[in-house]
């Protein structure tokens, strides 16, 4: 199978929350999770990276709609102590590239990479697997980022408009 | 389309490597995966998760056979200040439940989660996309993971394997 990109979705109904200085051990990603879950939230994307210190910090992406019910919930691992502080923005939009063998041919992703650097335009976030490099960026930046990320993968159909998703 | 888990795959012929303190502005990704590519190293994984302080953390999955070349990339990107530290471990594996319309049932991940912290198996990343969640863990608790894992999802064939990828 050939790696390649056959498409560039956006979203932006989304914001970003970012739960900082949450203990490094077994059960505080099910507790999270689980209180999402039961609050009916639906979440786009779920990001760790890697702590350092018994300390870590987990990205999620939930929809513009529920960001009241996702606000509650922030308050309240702050106050029981989950997560030191949550901090909450629905300013961001994402941006991938969808197709097969992604994760396996790095160019690709780095092509999308270096189309979003030479326009200006900060990576927030990553998130990537074999089929898709998802990034999250500021919202205001959507368009472009849209317009040349589609113009690296798709040079011949510059007029072709990206699937929002 | 109803969401639902088909399949458990797992994958222990990996690294992890974390970049601590990389500069949170345009070009910095571009630069780390265009690097990567040249060297044609195959990545597993990319994870950001949210910066603070204009400094921002990327954590990649390459595949253990190319470690020799990766660790000579973070001494040259050490070295060129493109990250204060890159930190390589070899003793990690990645487990993921795969399947349809996975991000928005926020039940499902929560579901993984919690297996593997009744286990006592801590999650030291996470990636997630609406196909896929992927933890990455210590590599020496693949088995126990693949198990509970295996065992929340597909409760009735607890004999079957999970699909090694
Ligand atoms: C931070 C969180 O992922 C924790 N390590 C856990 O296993 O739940
Ligand atoms: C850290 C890195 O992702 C940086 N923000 C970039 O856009 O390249």
């Amino acid at each position: 199978e050939r790696a390649e990109v056959v498409g560039v979705t956006s979203d932006s109904k989304i914001a970003k929350v970012t739960l900082l200085d949450v203990a490094d051990e077994p059960g505080i990603a099910a507790r999270v999770f689980e209180d999402l879950a039961r609050a009916g939230i639906n979440i786009r994307l779920i990001i760790q990276s890697a702590s350092s210190e018994h300390q870590a910090r987990i990205t999620f992406i939930p929809e513009l709609e529920s960001l009241d019910g996702t606000r509650e919930l922030v308050r309240r691992w702050e106050a029981e102590g989950v997560a030191r502080r949550g901090v909450i923005e629905s300013d961001v939009a994402k941006i991938s590239i969808v197709g097969s063998r992604l994760a396996s041919t790095p160019g690709l992703a780095a092509r999308m990479f270096a189309a979003l650097a030479r326009e200006g335009i900060n990576i927030d976030c990553i998130s990537s697997s074999e089929m898709k490099v998802a990034c999250v960026i500021s919202g205001d930046r959507l368009d472009d980022a849209t317009r040349v990320v589609h113009r690296e993968f798709f040079p011949e159909d510059e007029a072709a408009a990206a699937t929002p998703s």
